[in-house]
């Protein structure tokens, strides 16, 4: 089953390994 | 019928940090069960389920700007119930109980915000809609 998610922010990926914006 | 998941690549390396979350690898594929607004979609990728950073993701077919929110620039108000301090360039500090301008709804949890003149990402799970009126 599907637990709750976690309670801290996602963390997010260093500037240069982001998606490019659409 | 059957259920059909979106699939999306694995753009970065994940170590997960709690139990339910999973670990990801560059170019991994994985199949979205469930997406959380607060930015963590619960997915499976071979035997393993569990939370993952959606910002850590791409879709597989082409950009989803579909299913993503235009900004709007009038924002919507909203109160931090969570203090945060920015650890990126992009991202705006701030204390509890502010009064912030939502301008973008991300999909990735990470929301645009307005604060007087300084506009940056802040953490969607630390904001609560507001009936104040601009």
């Amino acid at each position: 089953s599907i637990k709750n998610p976690p309670q801290n922010p996602p963390p997010r990926p260093p500037p240069e390994m982001r998606r490019k914006p659409a | 019928g059957p259920i059909i998941l979106d699939t999306y690549r694995v753009i970065a390396d994940f170590e997960k940090t709690s139990k339910h979350e999973i670990n990801l690898h560059t170019g991994d594929f994985v199949e979205i069960v469930e997406k959380n607004e607060n930015g963590w979609w619960f997915c499976q990728c071979e035997s393993k389920r569990g939370w993952v950073p959606a910002s850590y993701l791409e879709p597989l077919d082409g950009p989803e700007e579909a299913e993503e929110p235009e900004p709007d620039y009038e924002g919507e108000m909203h109160v931090t119930t969570q203090a945060y301090e920015a650890e990126q360039e992009d991202e705006i500090s701030l204390e509890v109980g502010q009064t912030v301008e939502v301008i973008h709804k991300l999909l990735d949890g990470w929301w645009v915000v307005r604060k007087g003149e300084q506009t940056g990402h802040y953490p969607s799970m630390f904001l609560q809609k507001s009936d104040k009126k601009n």
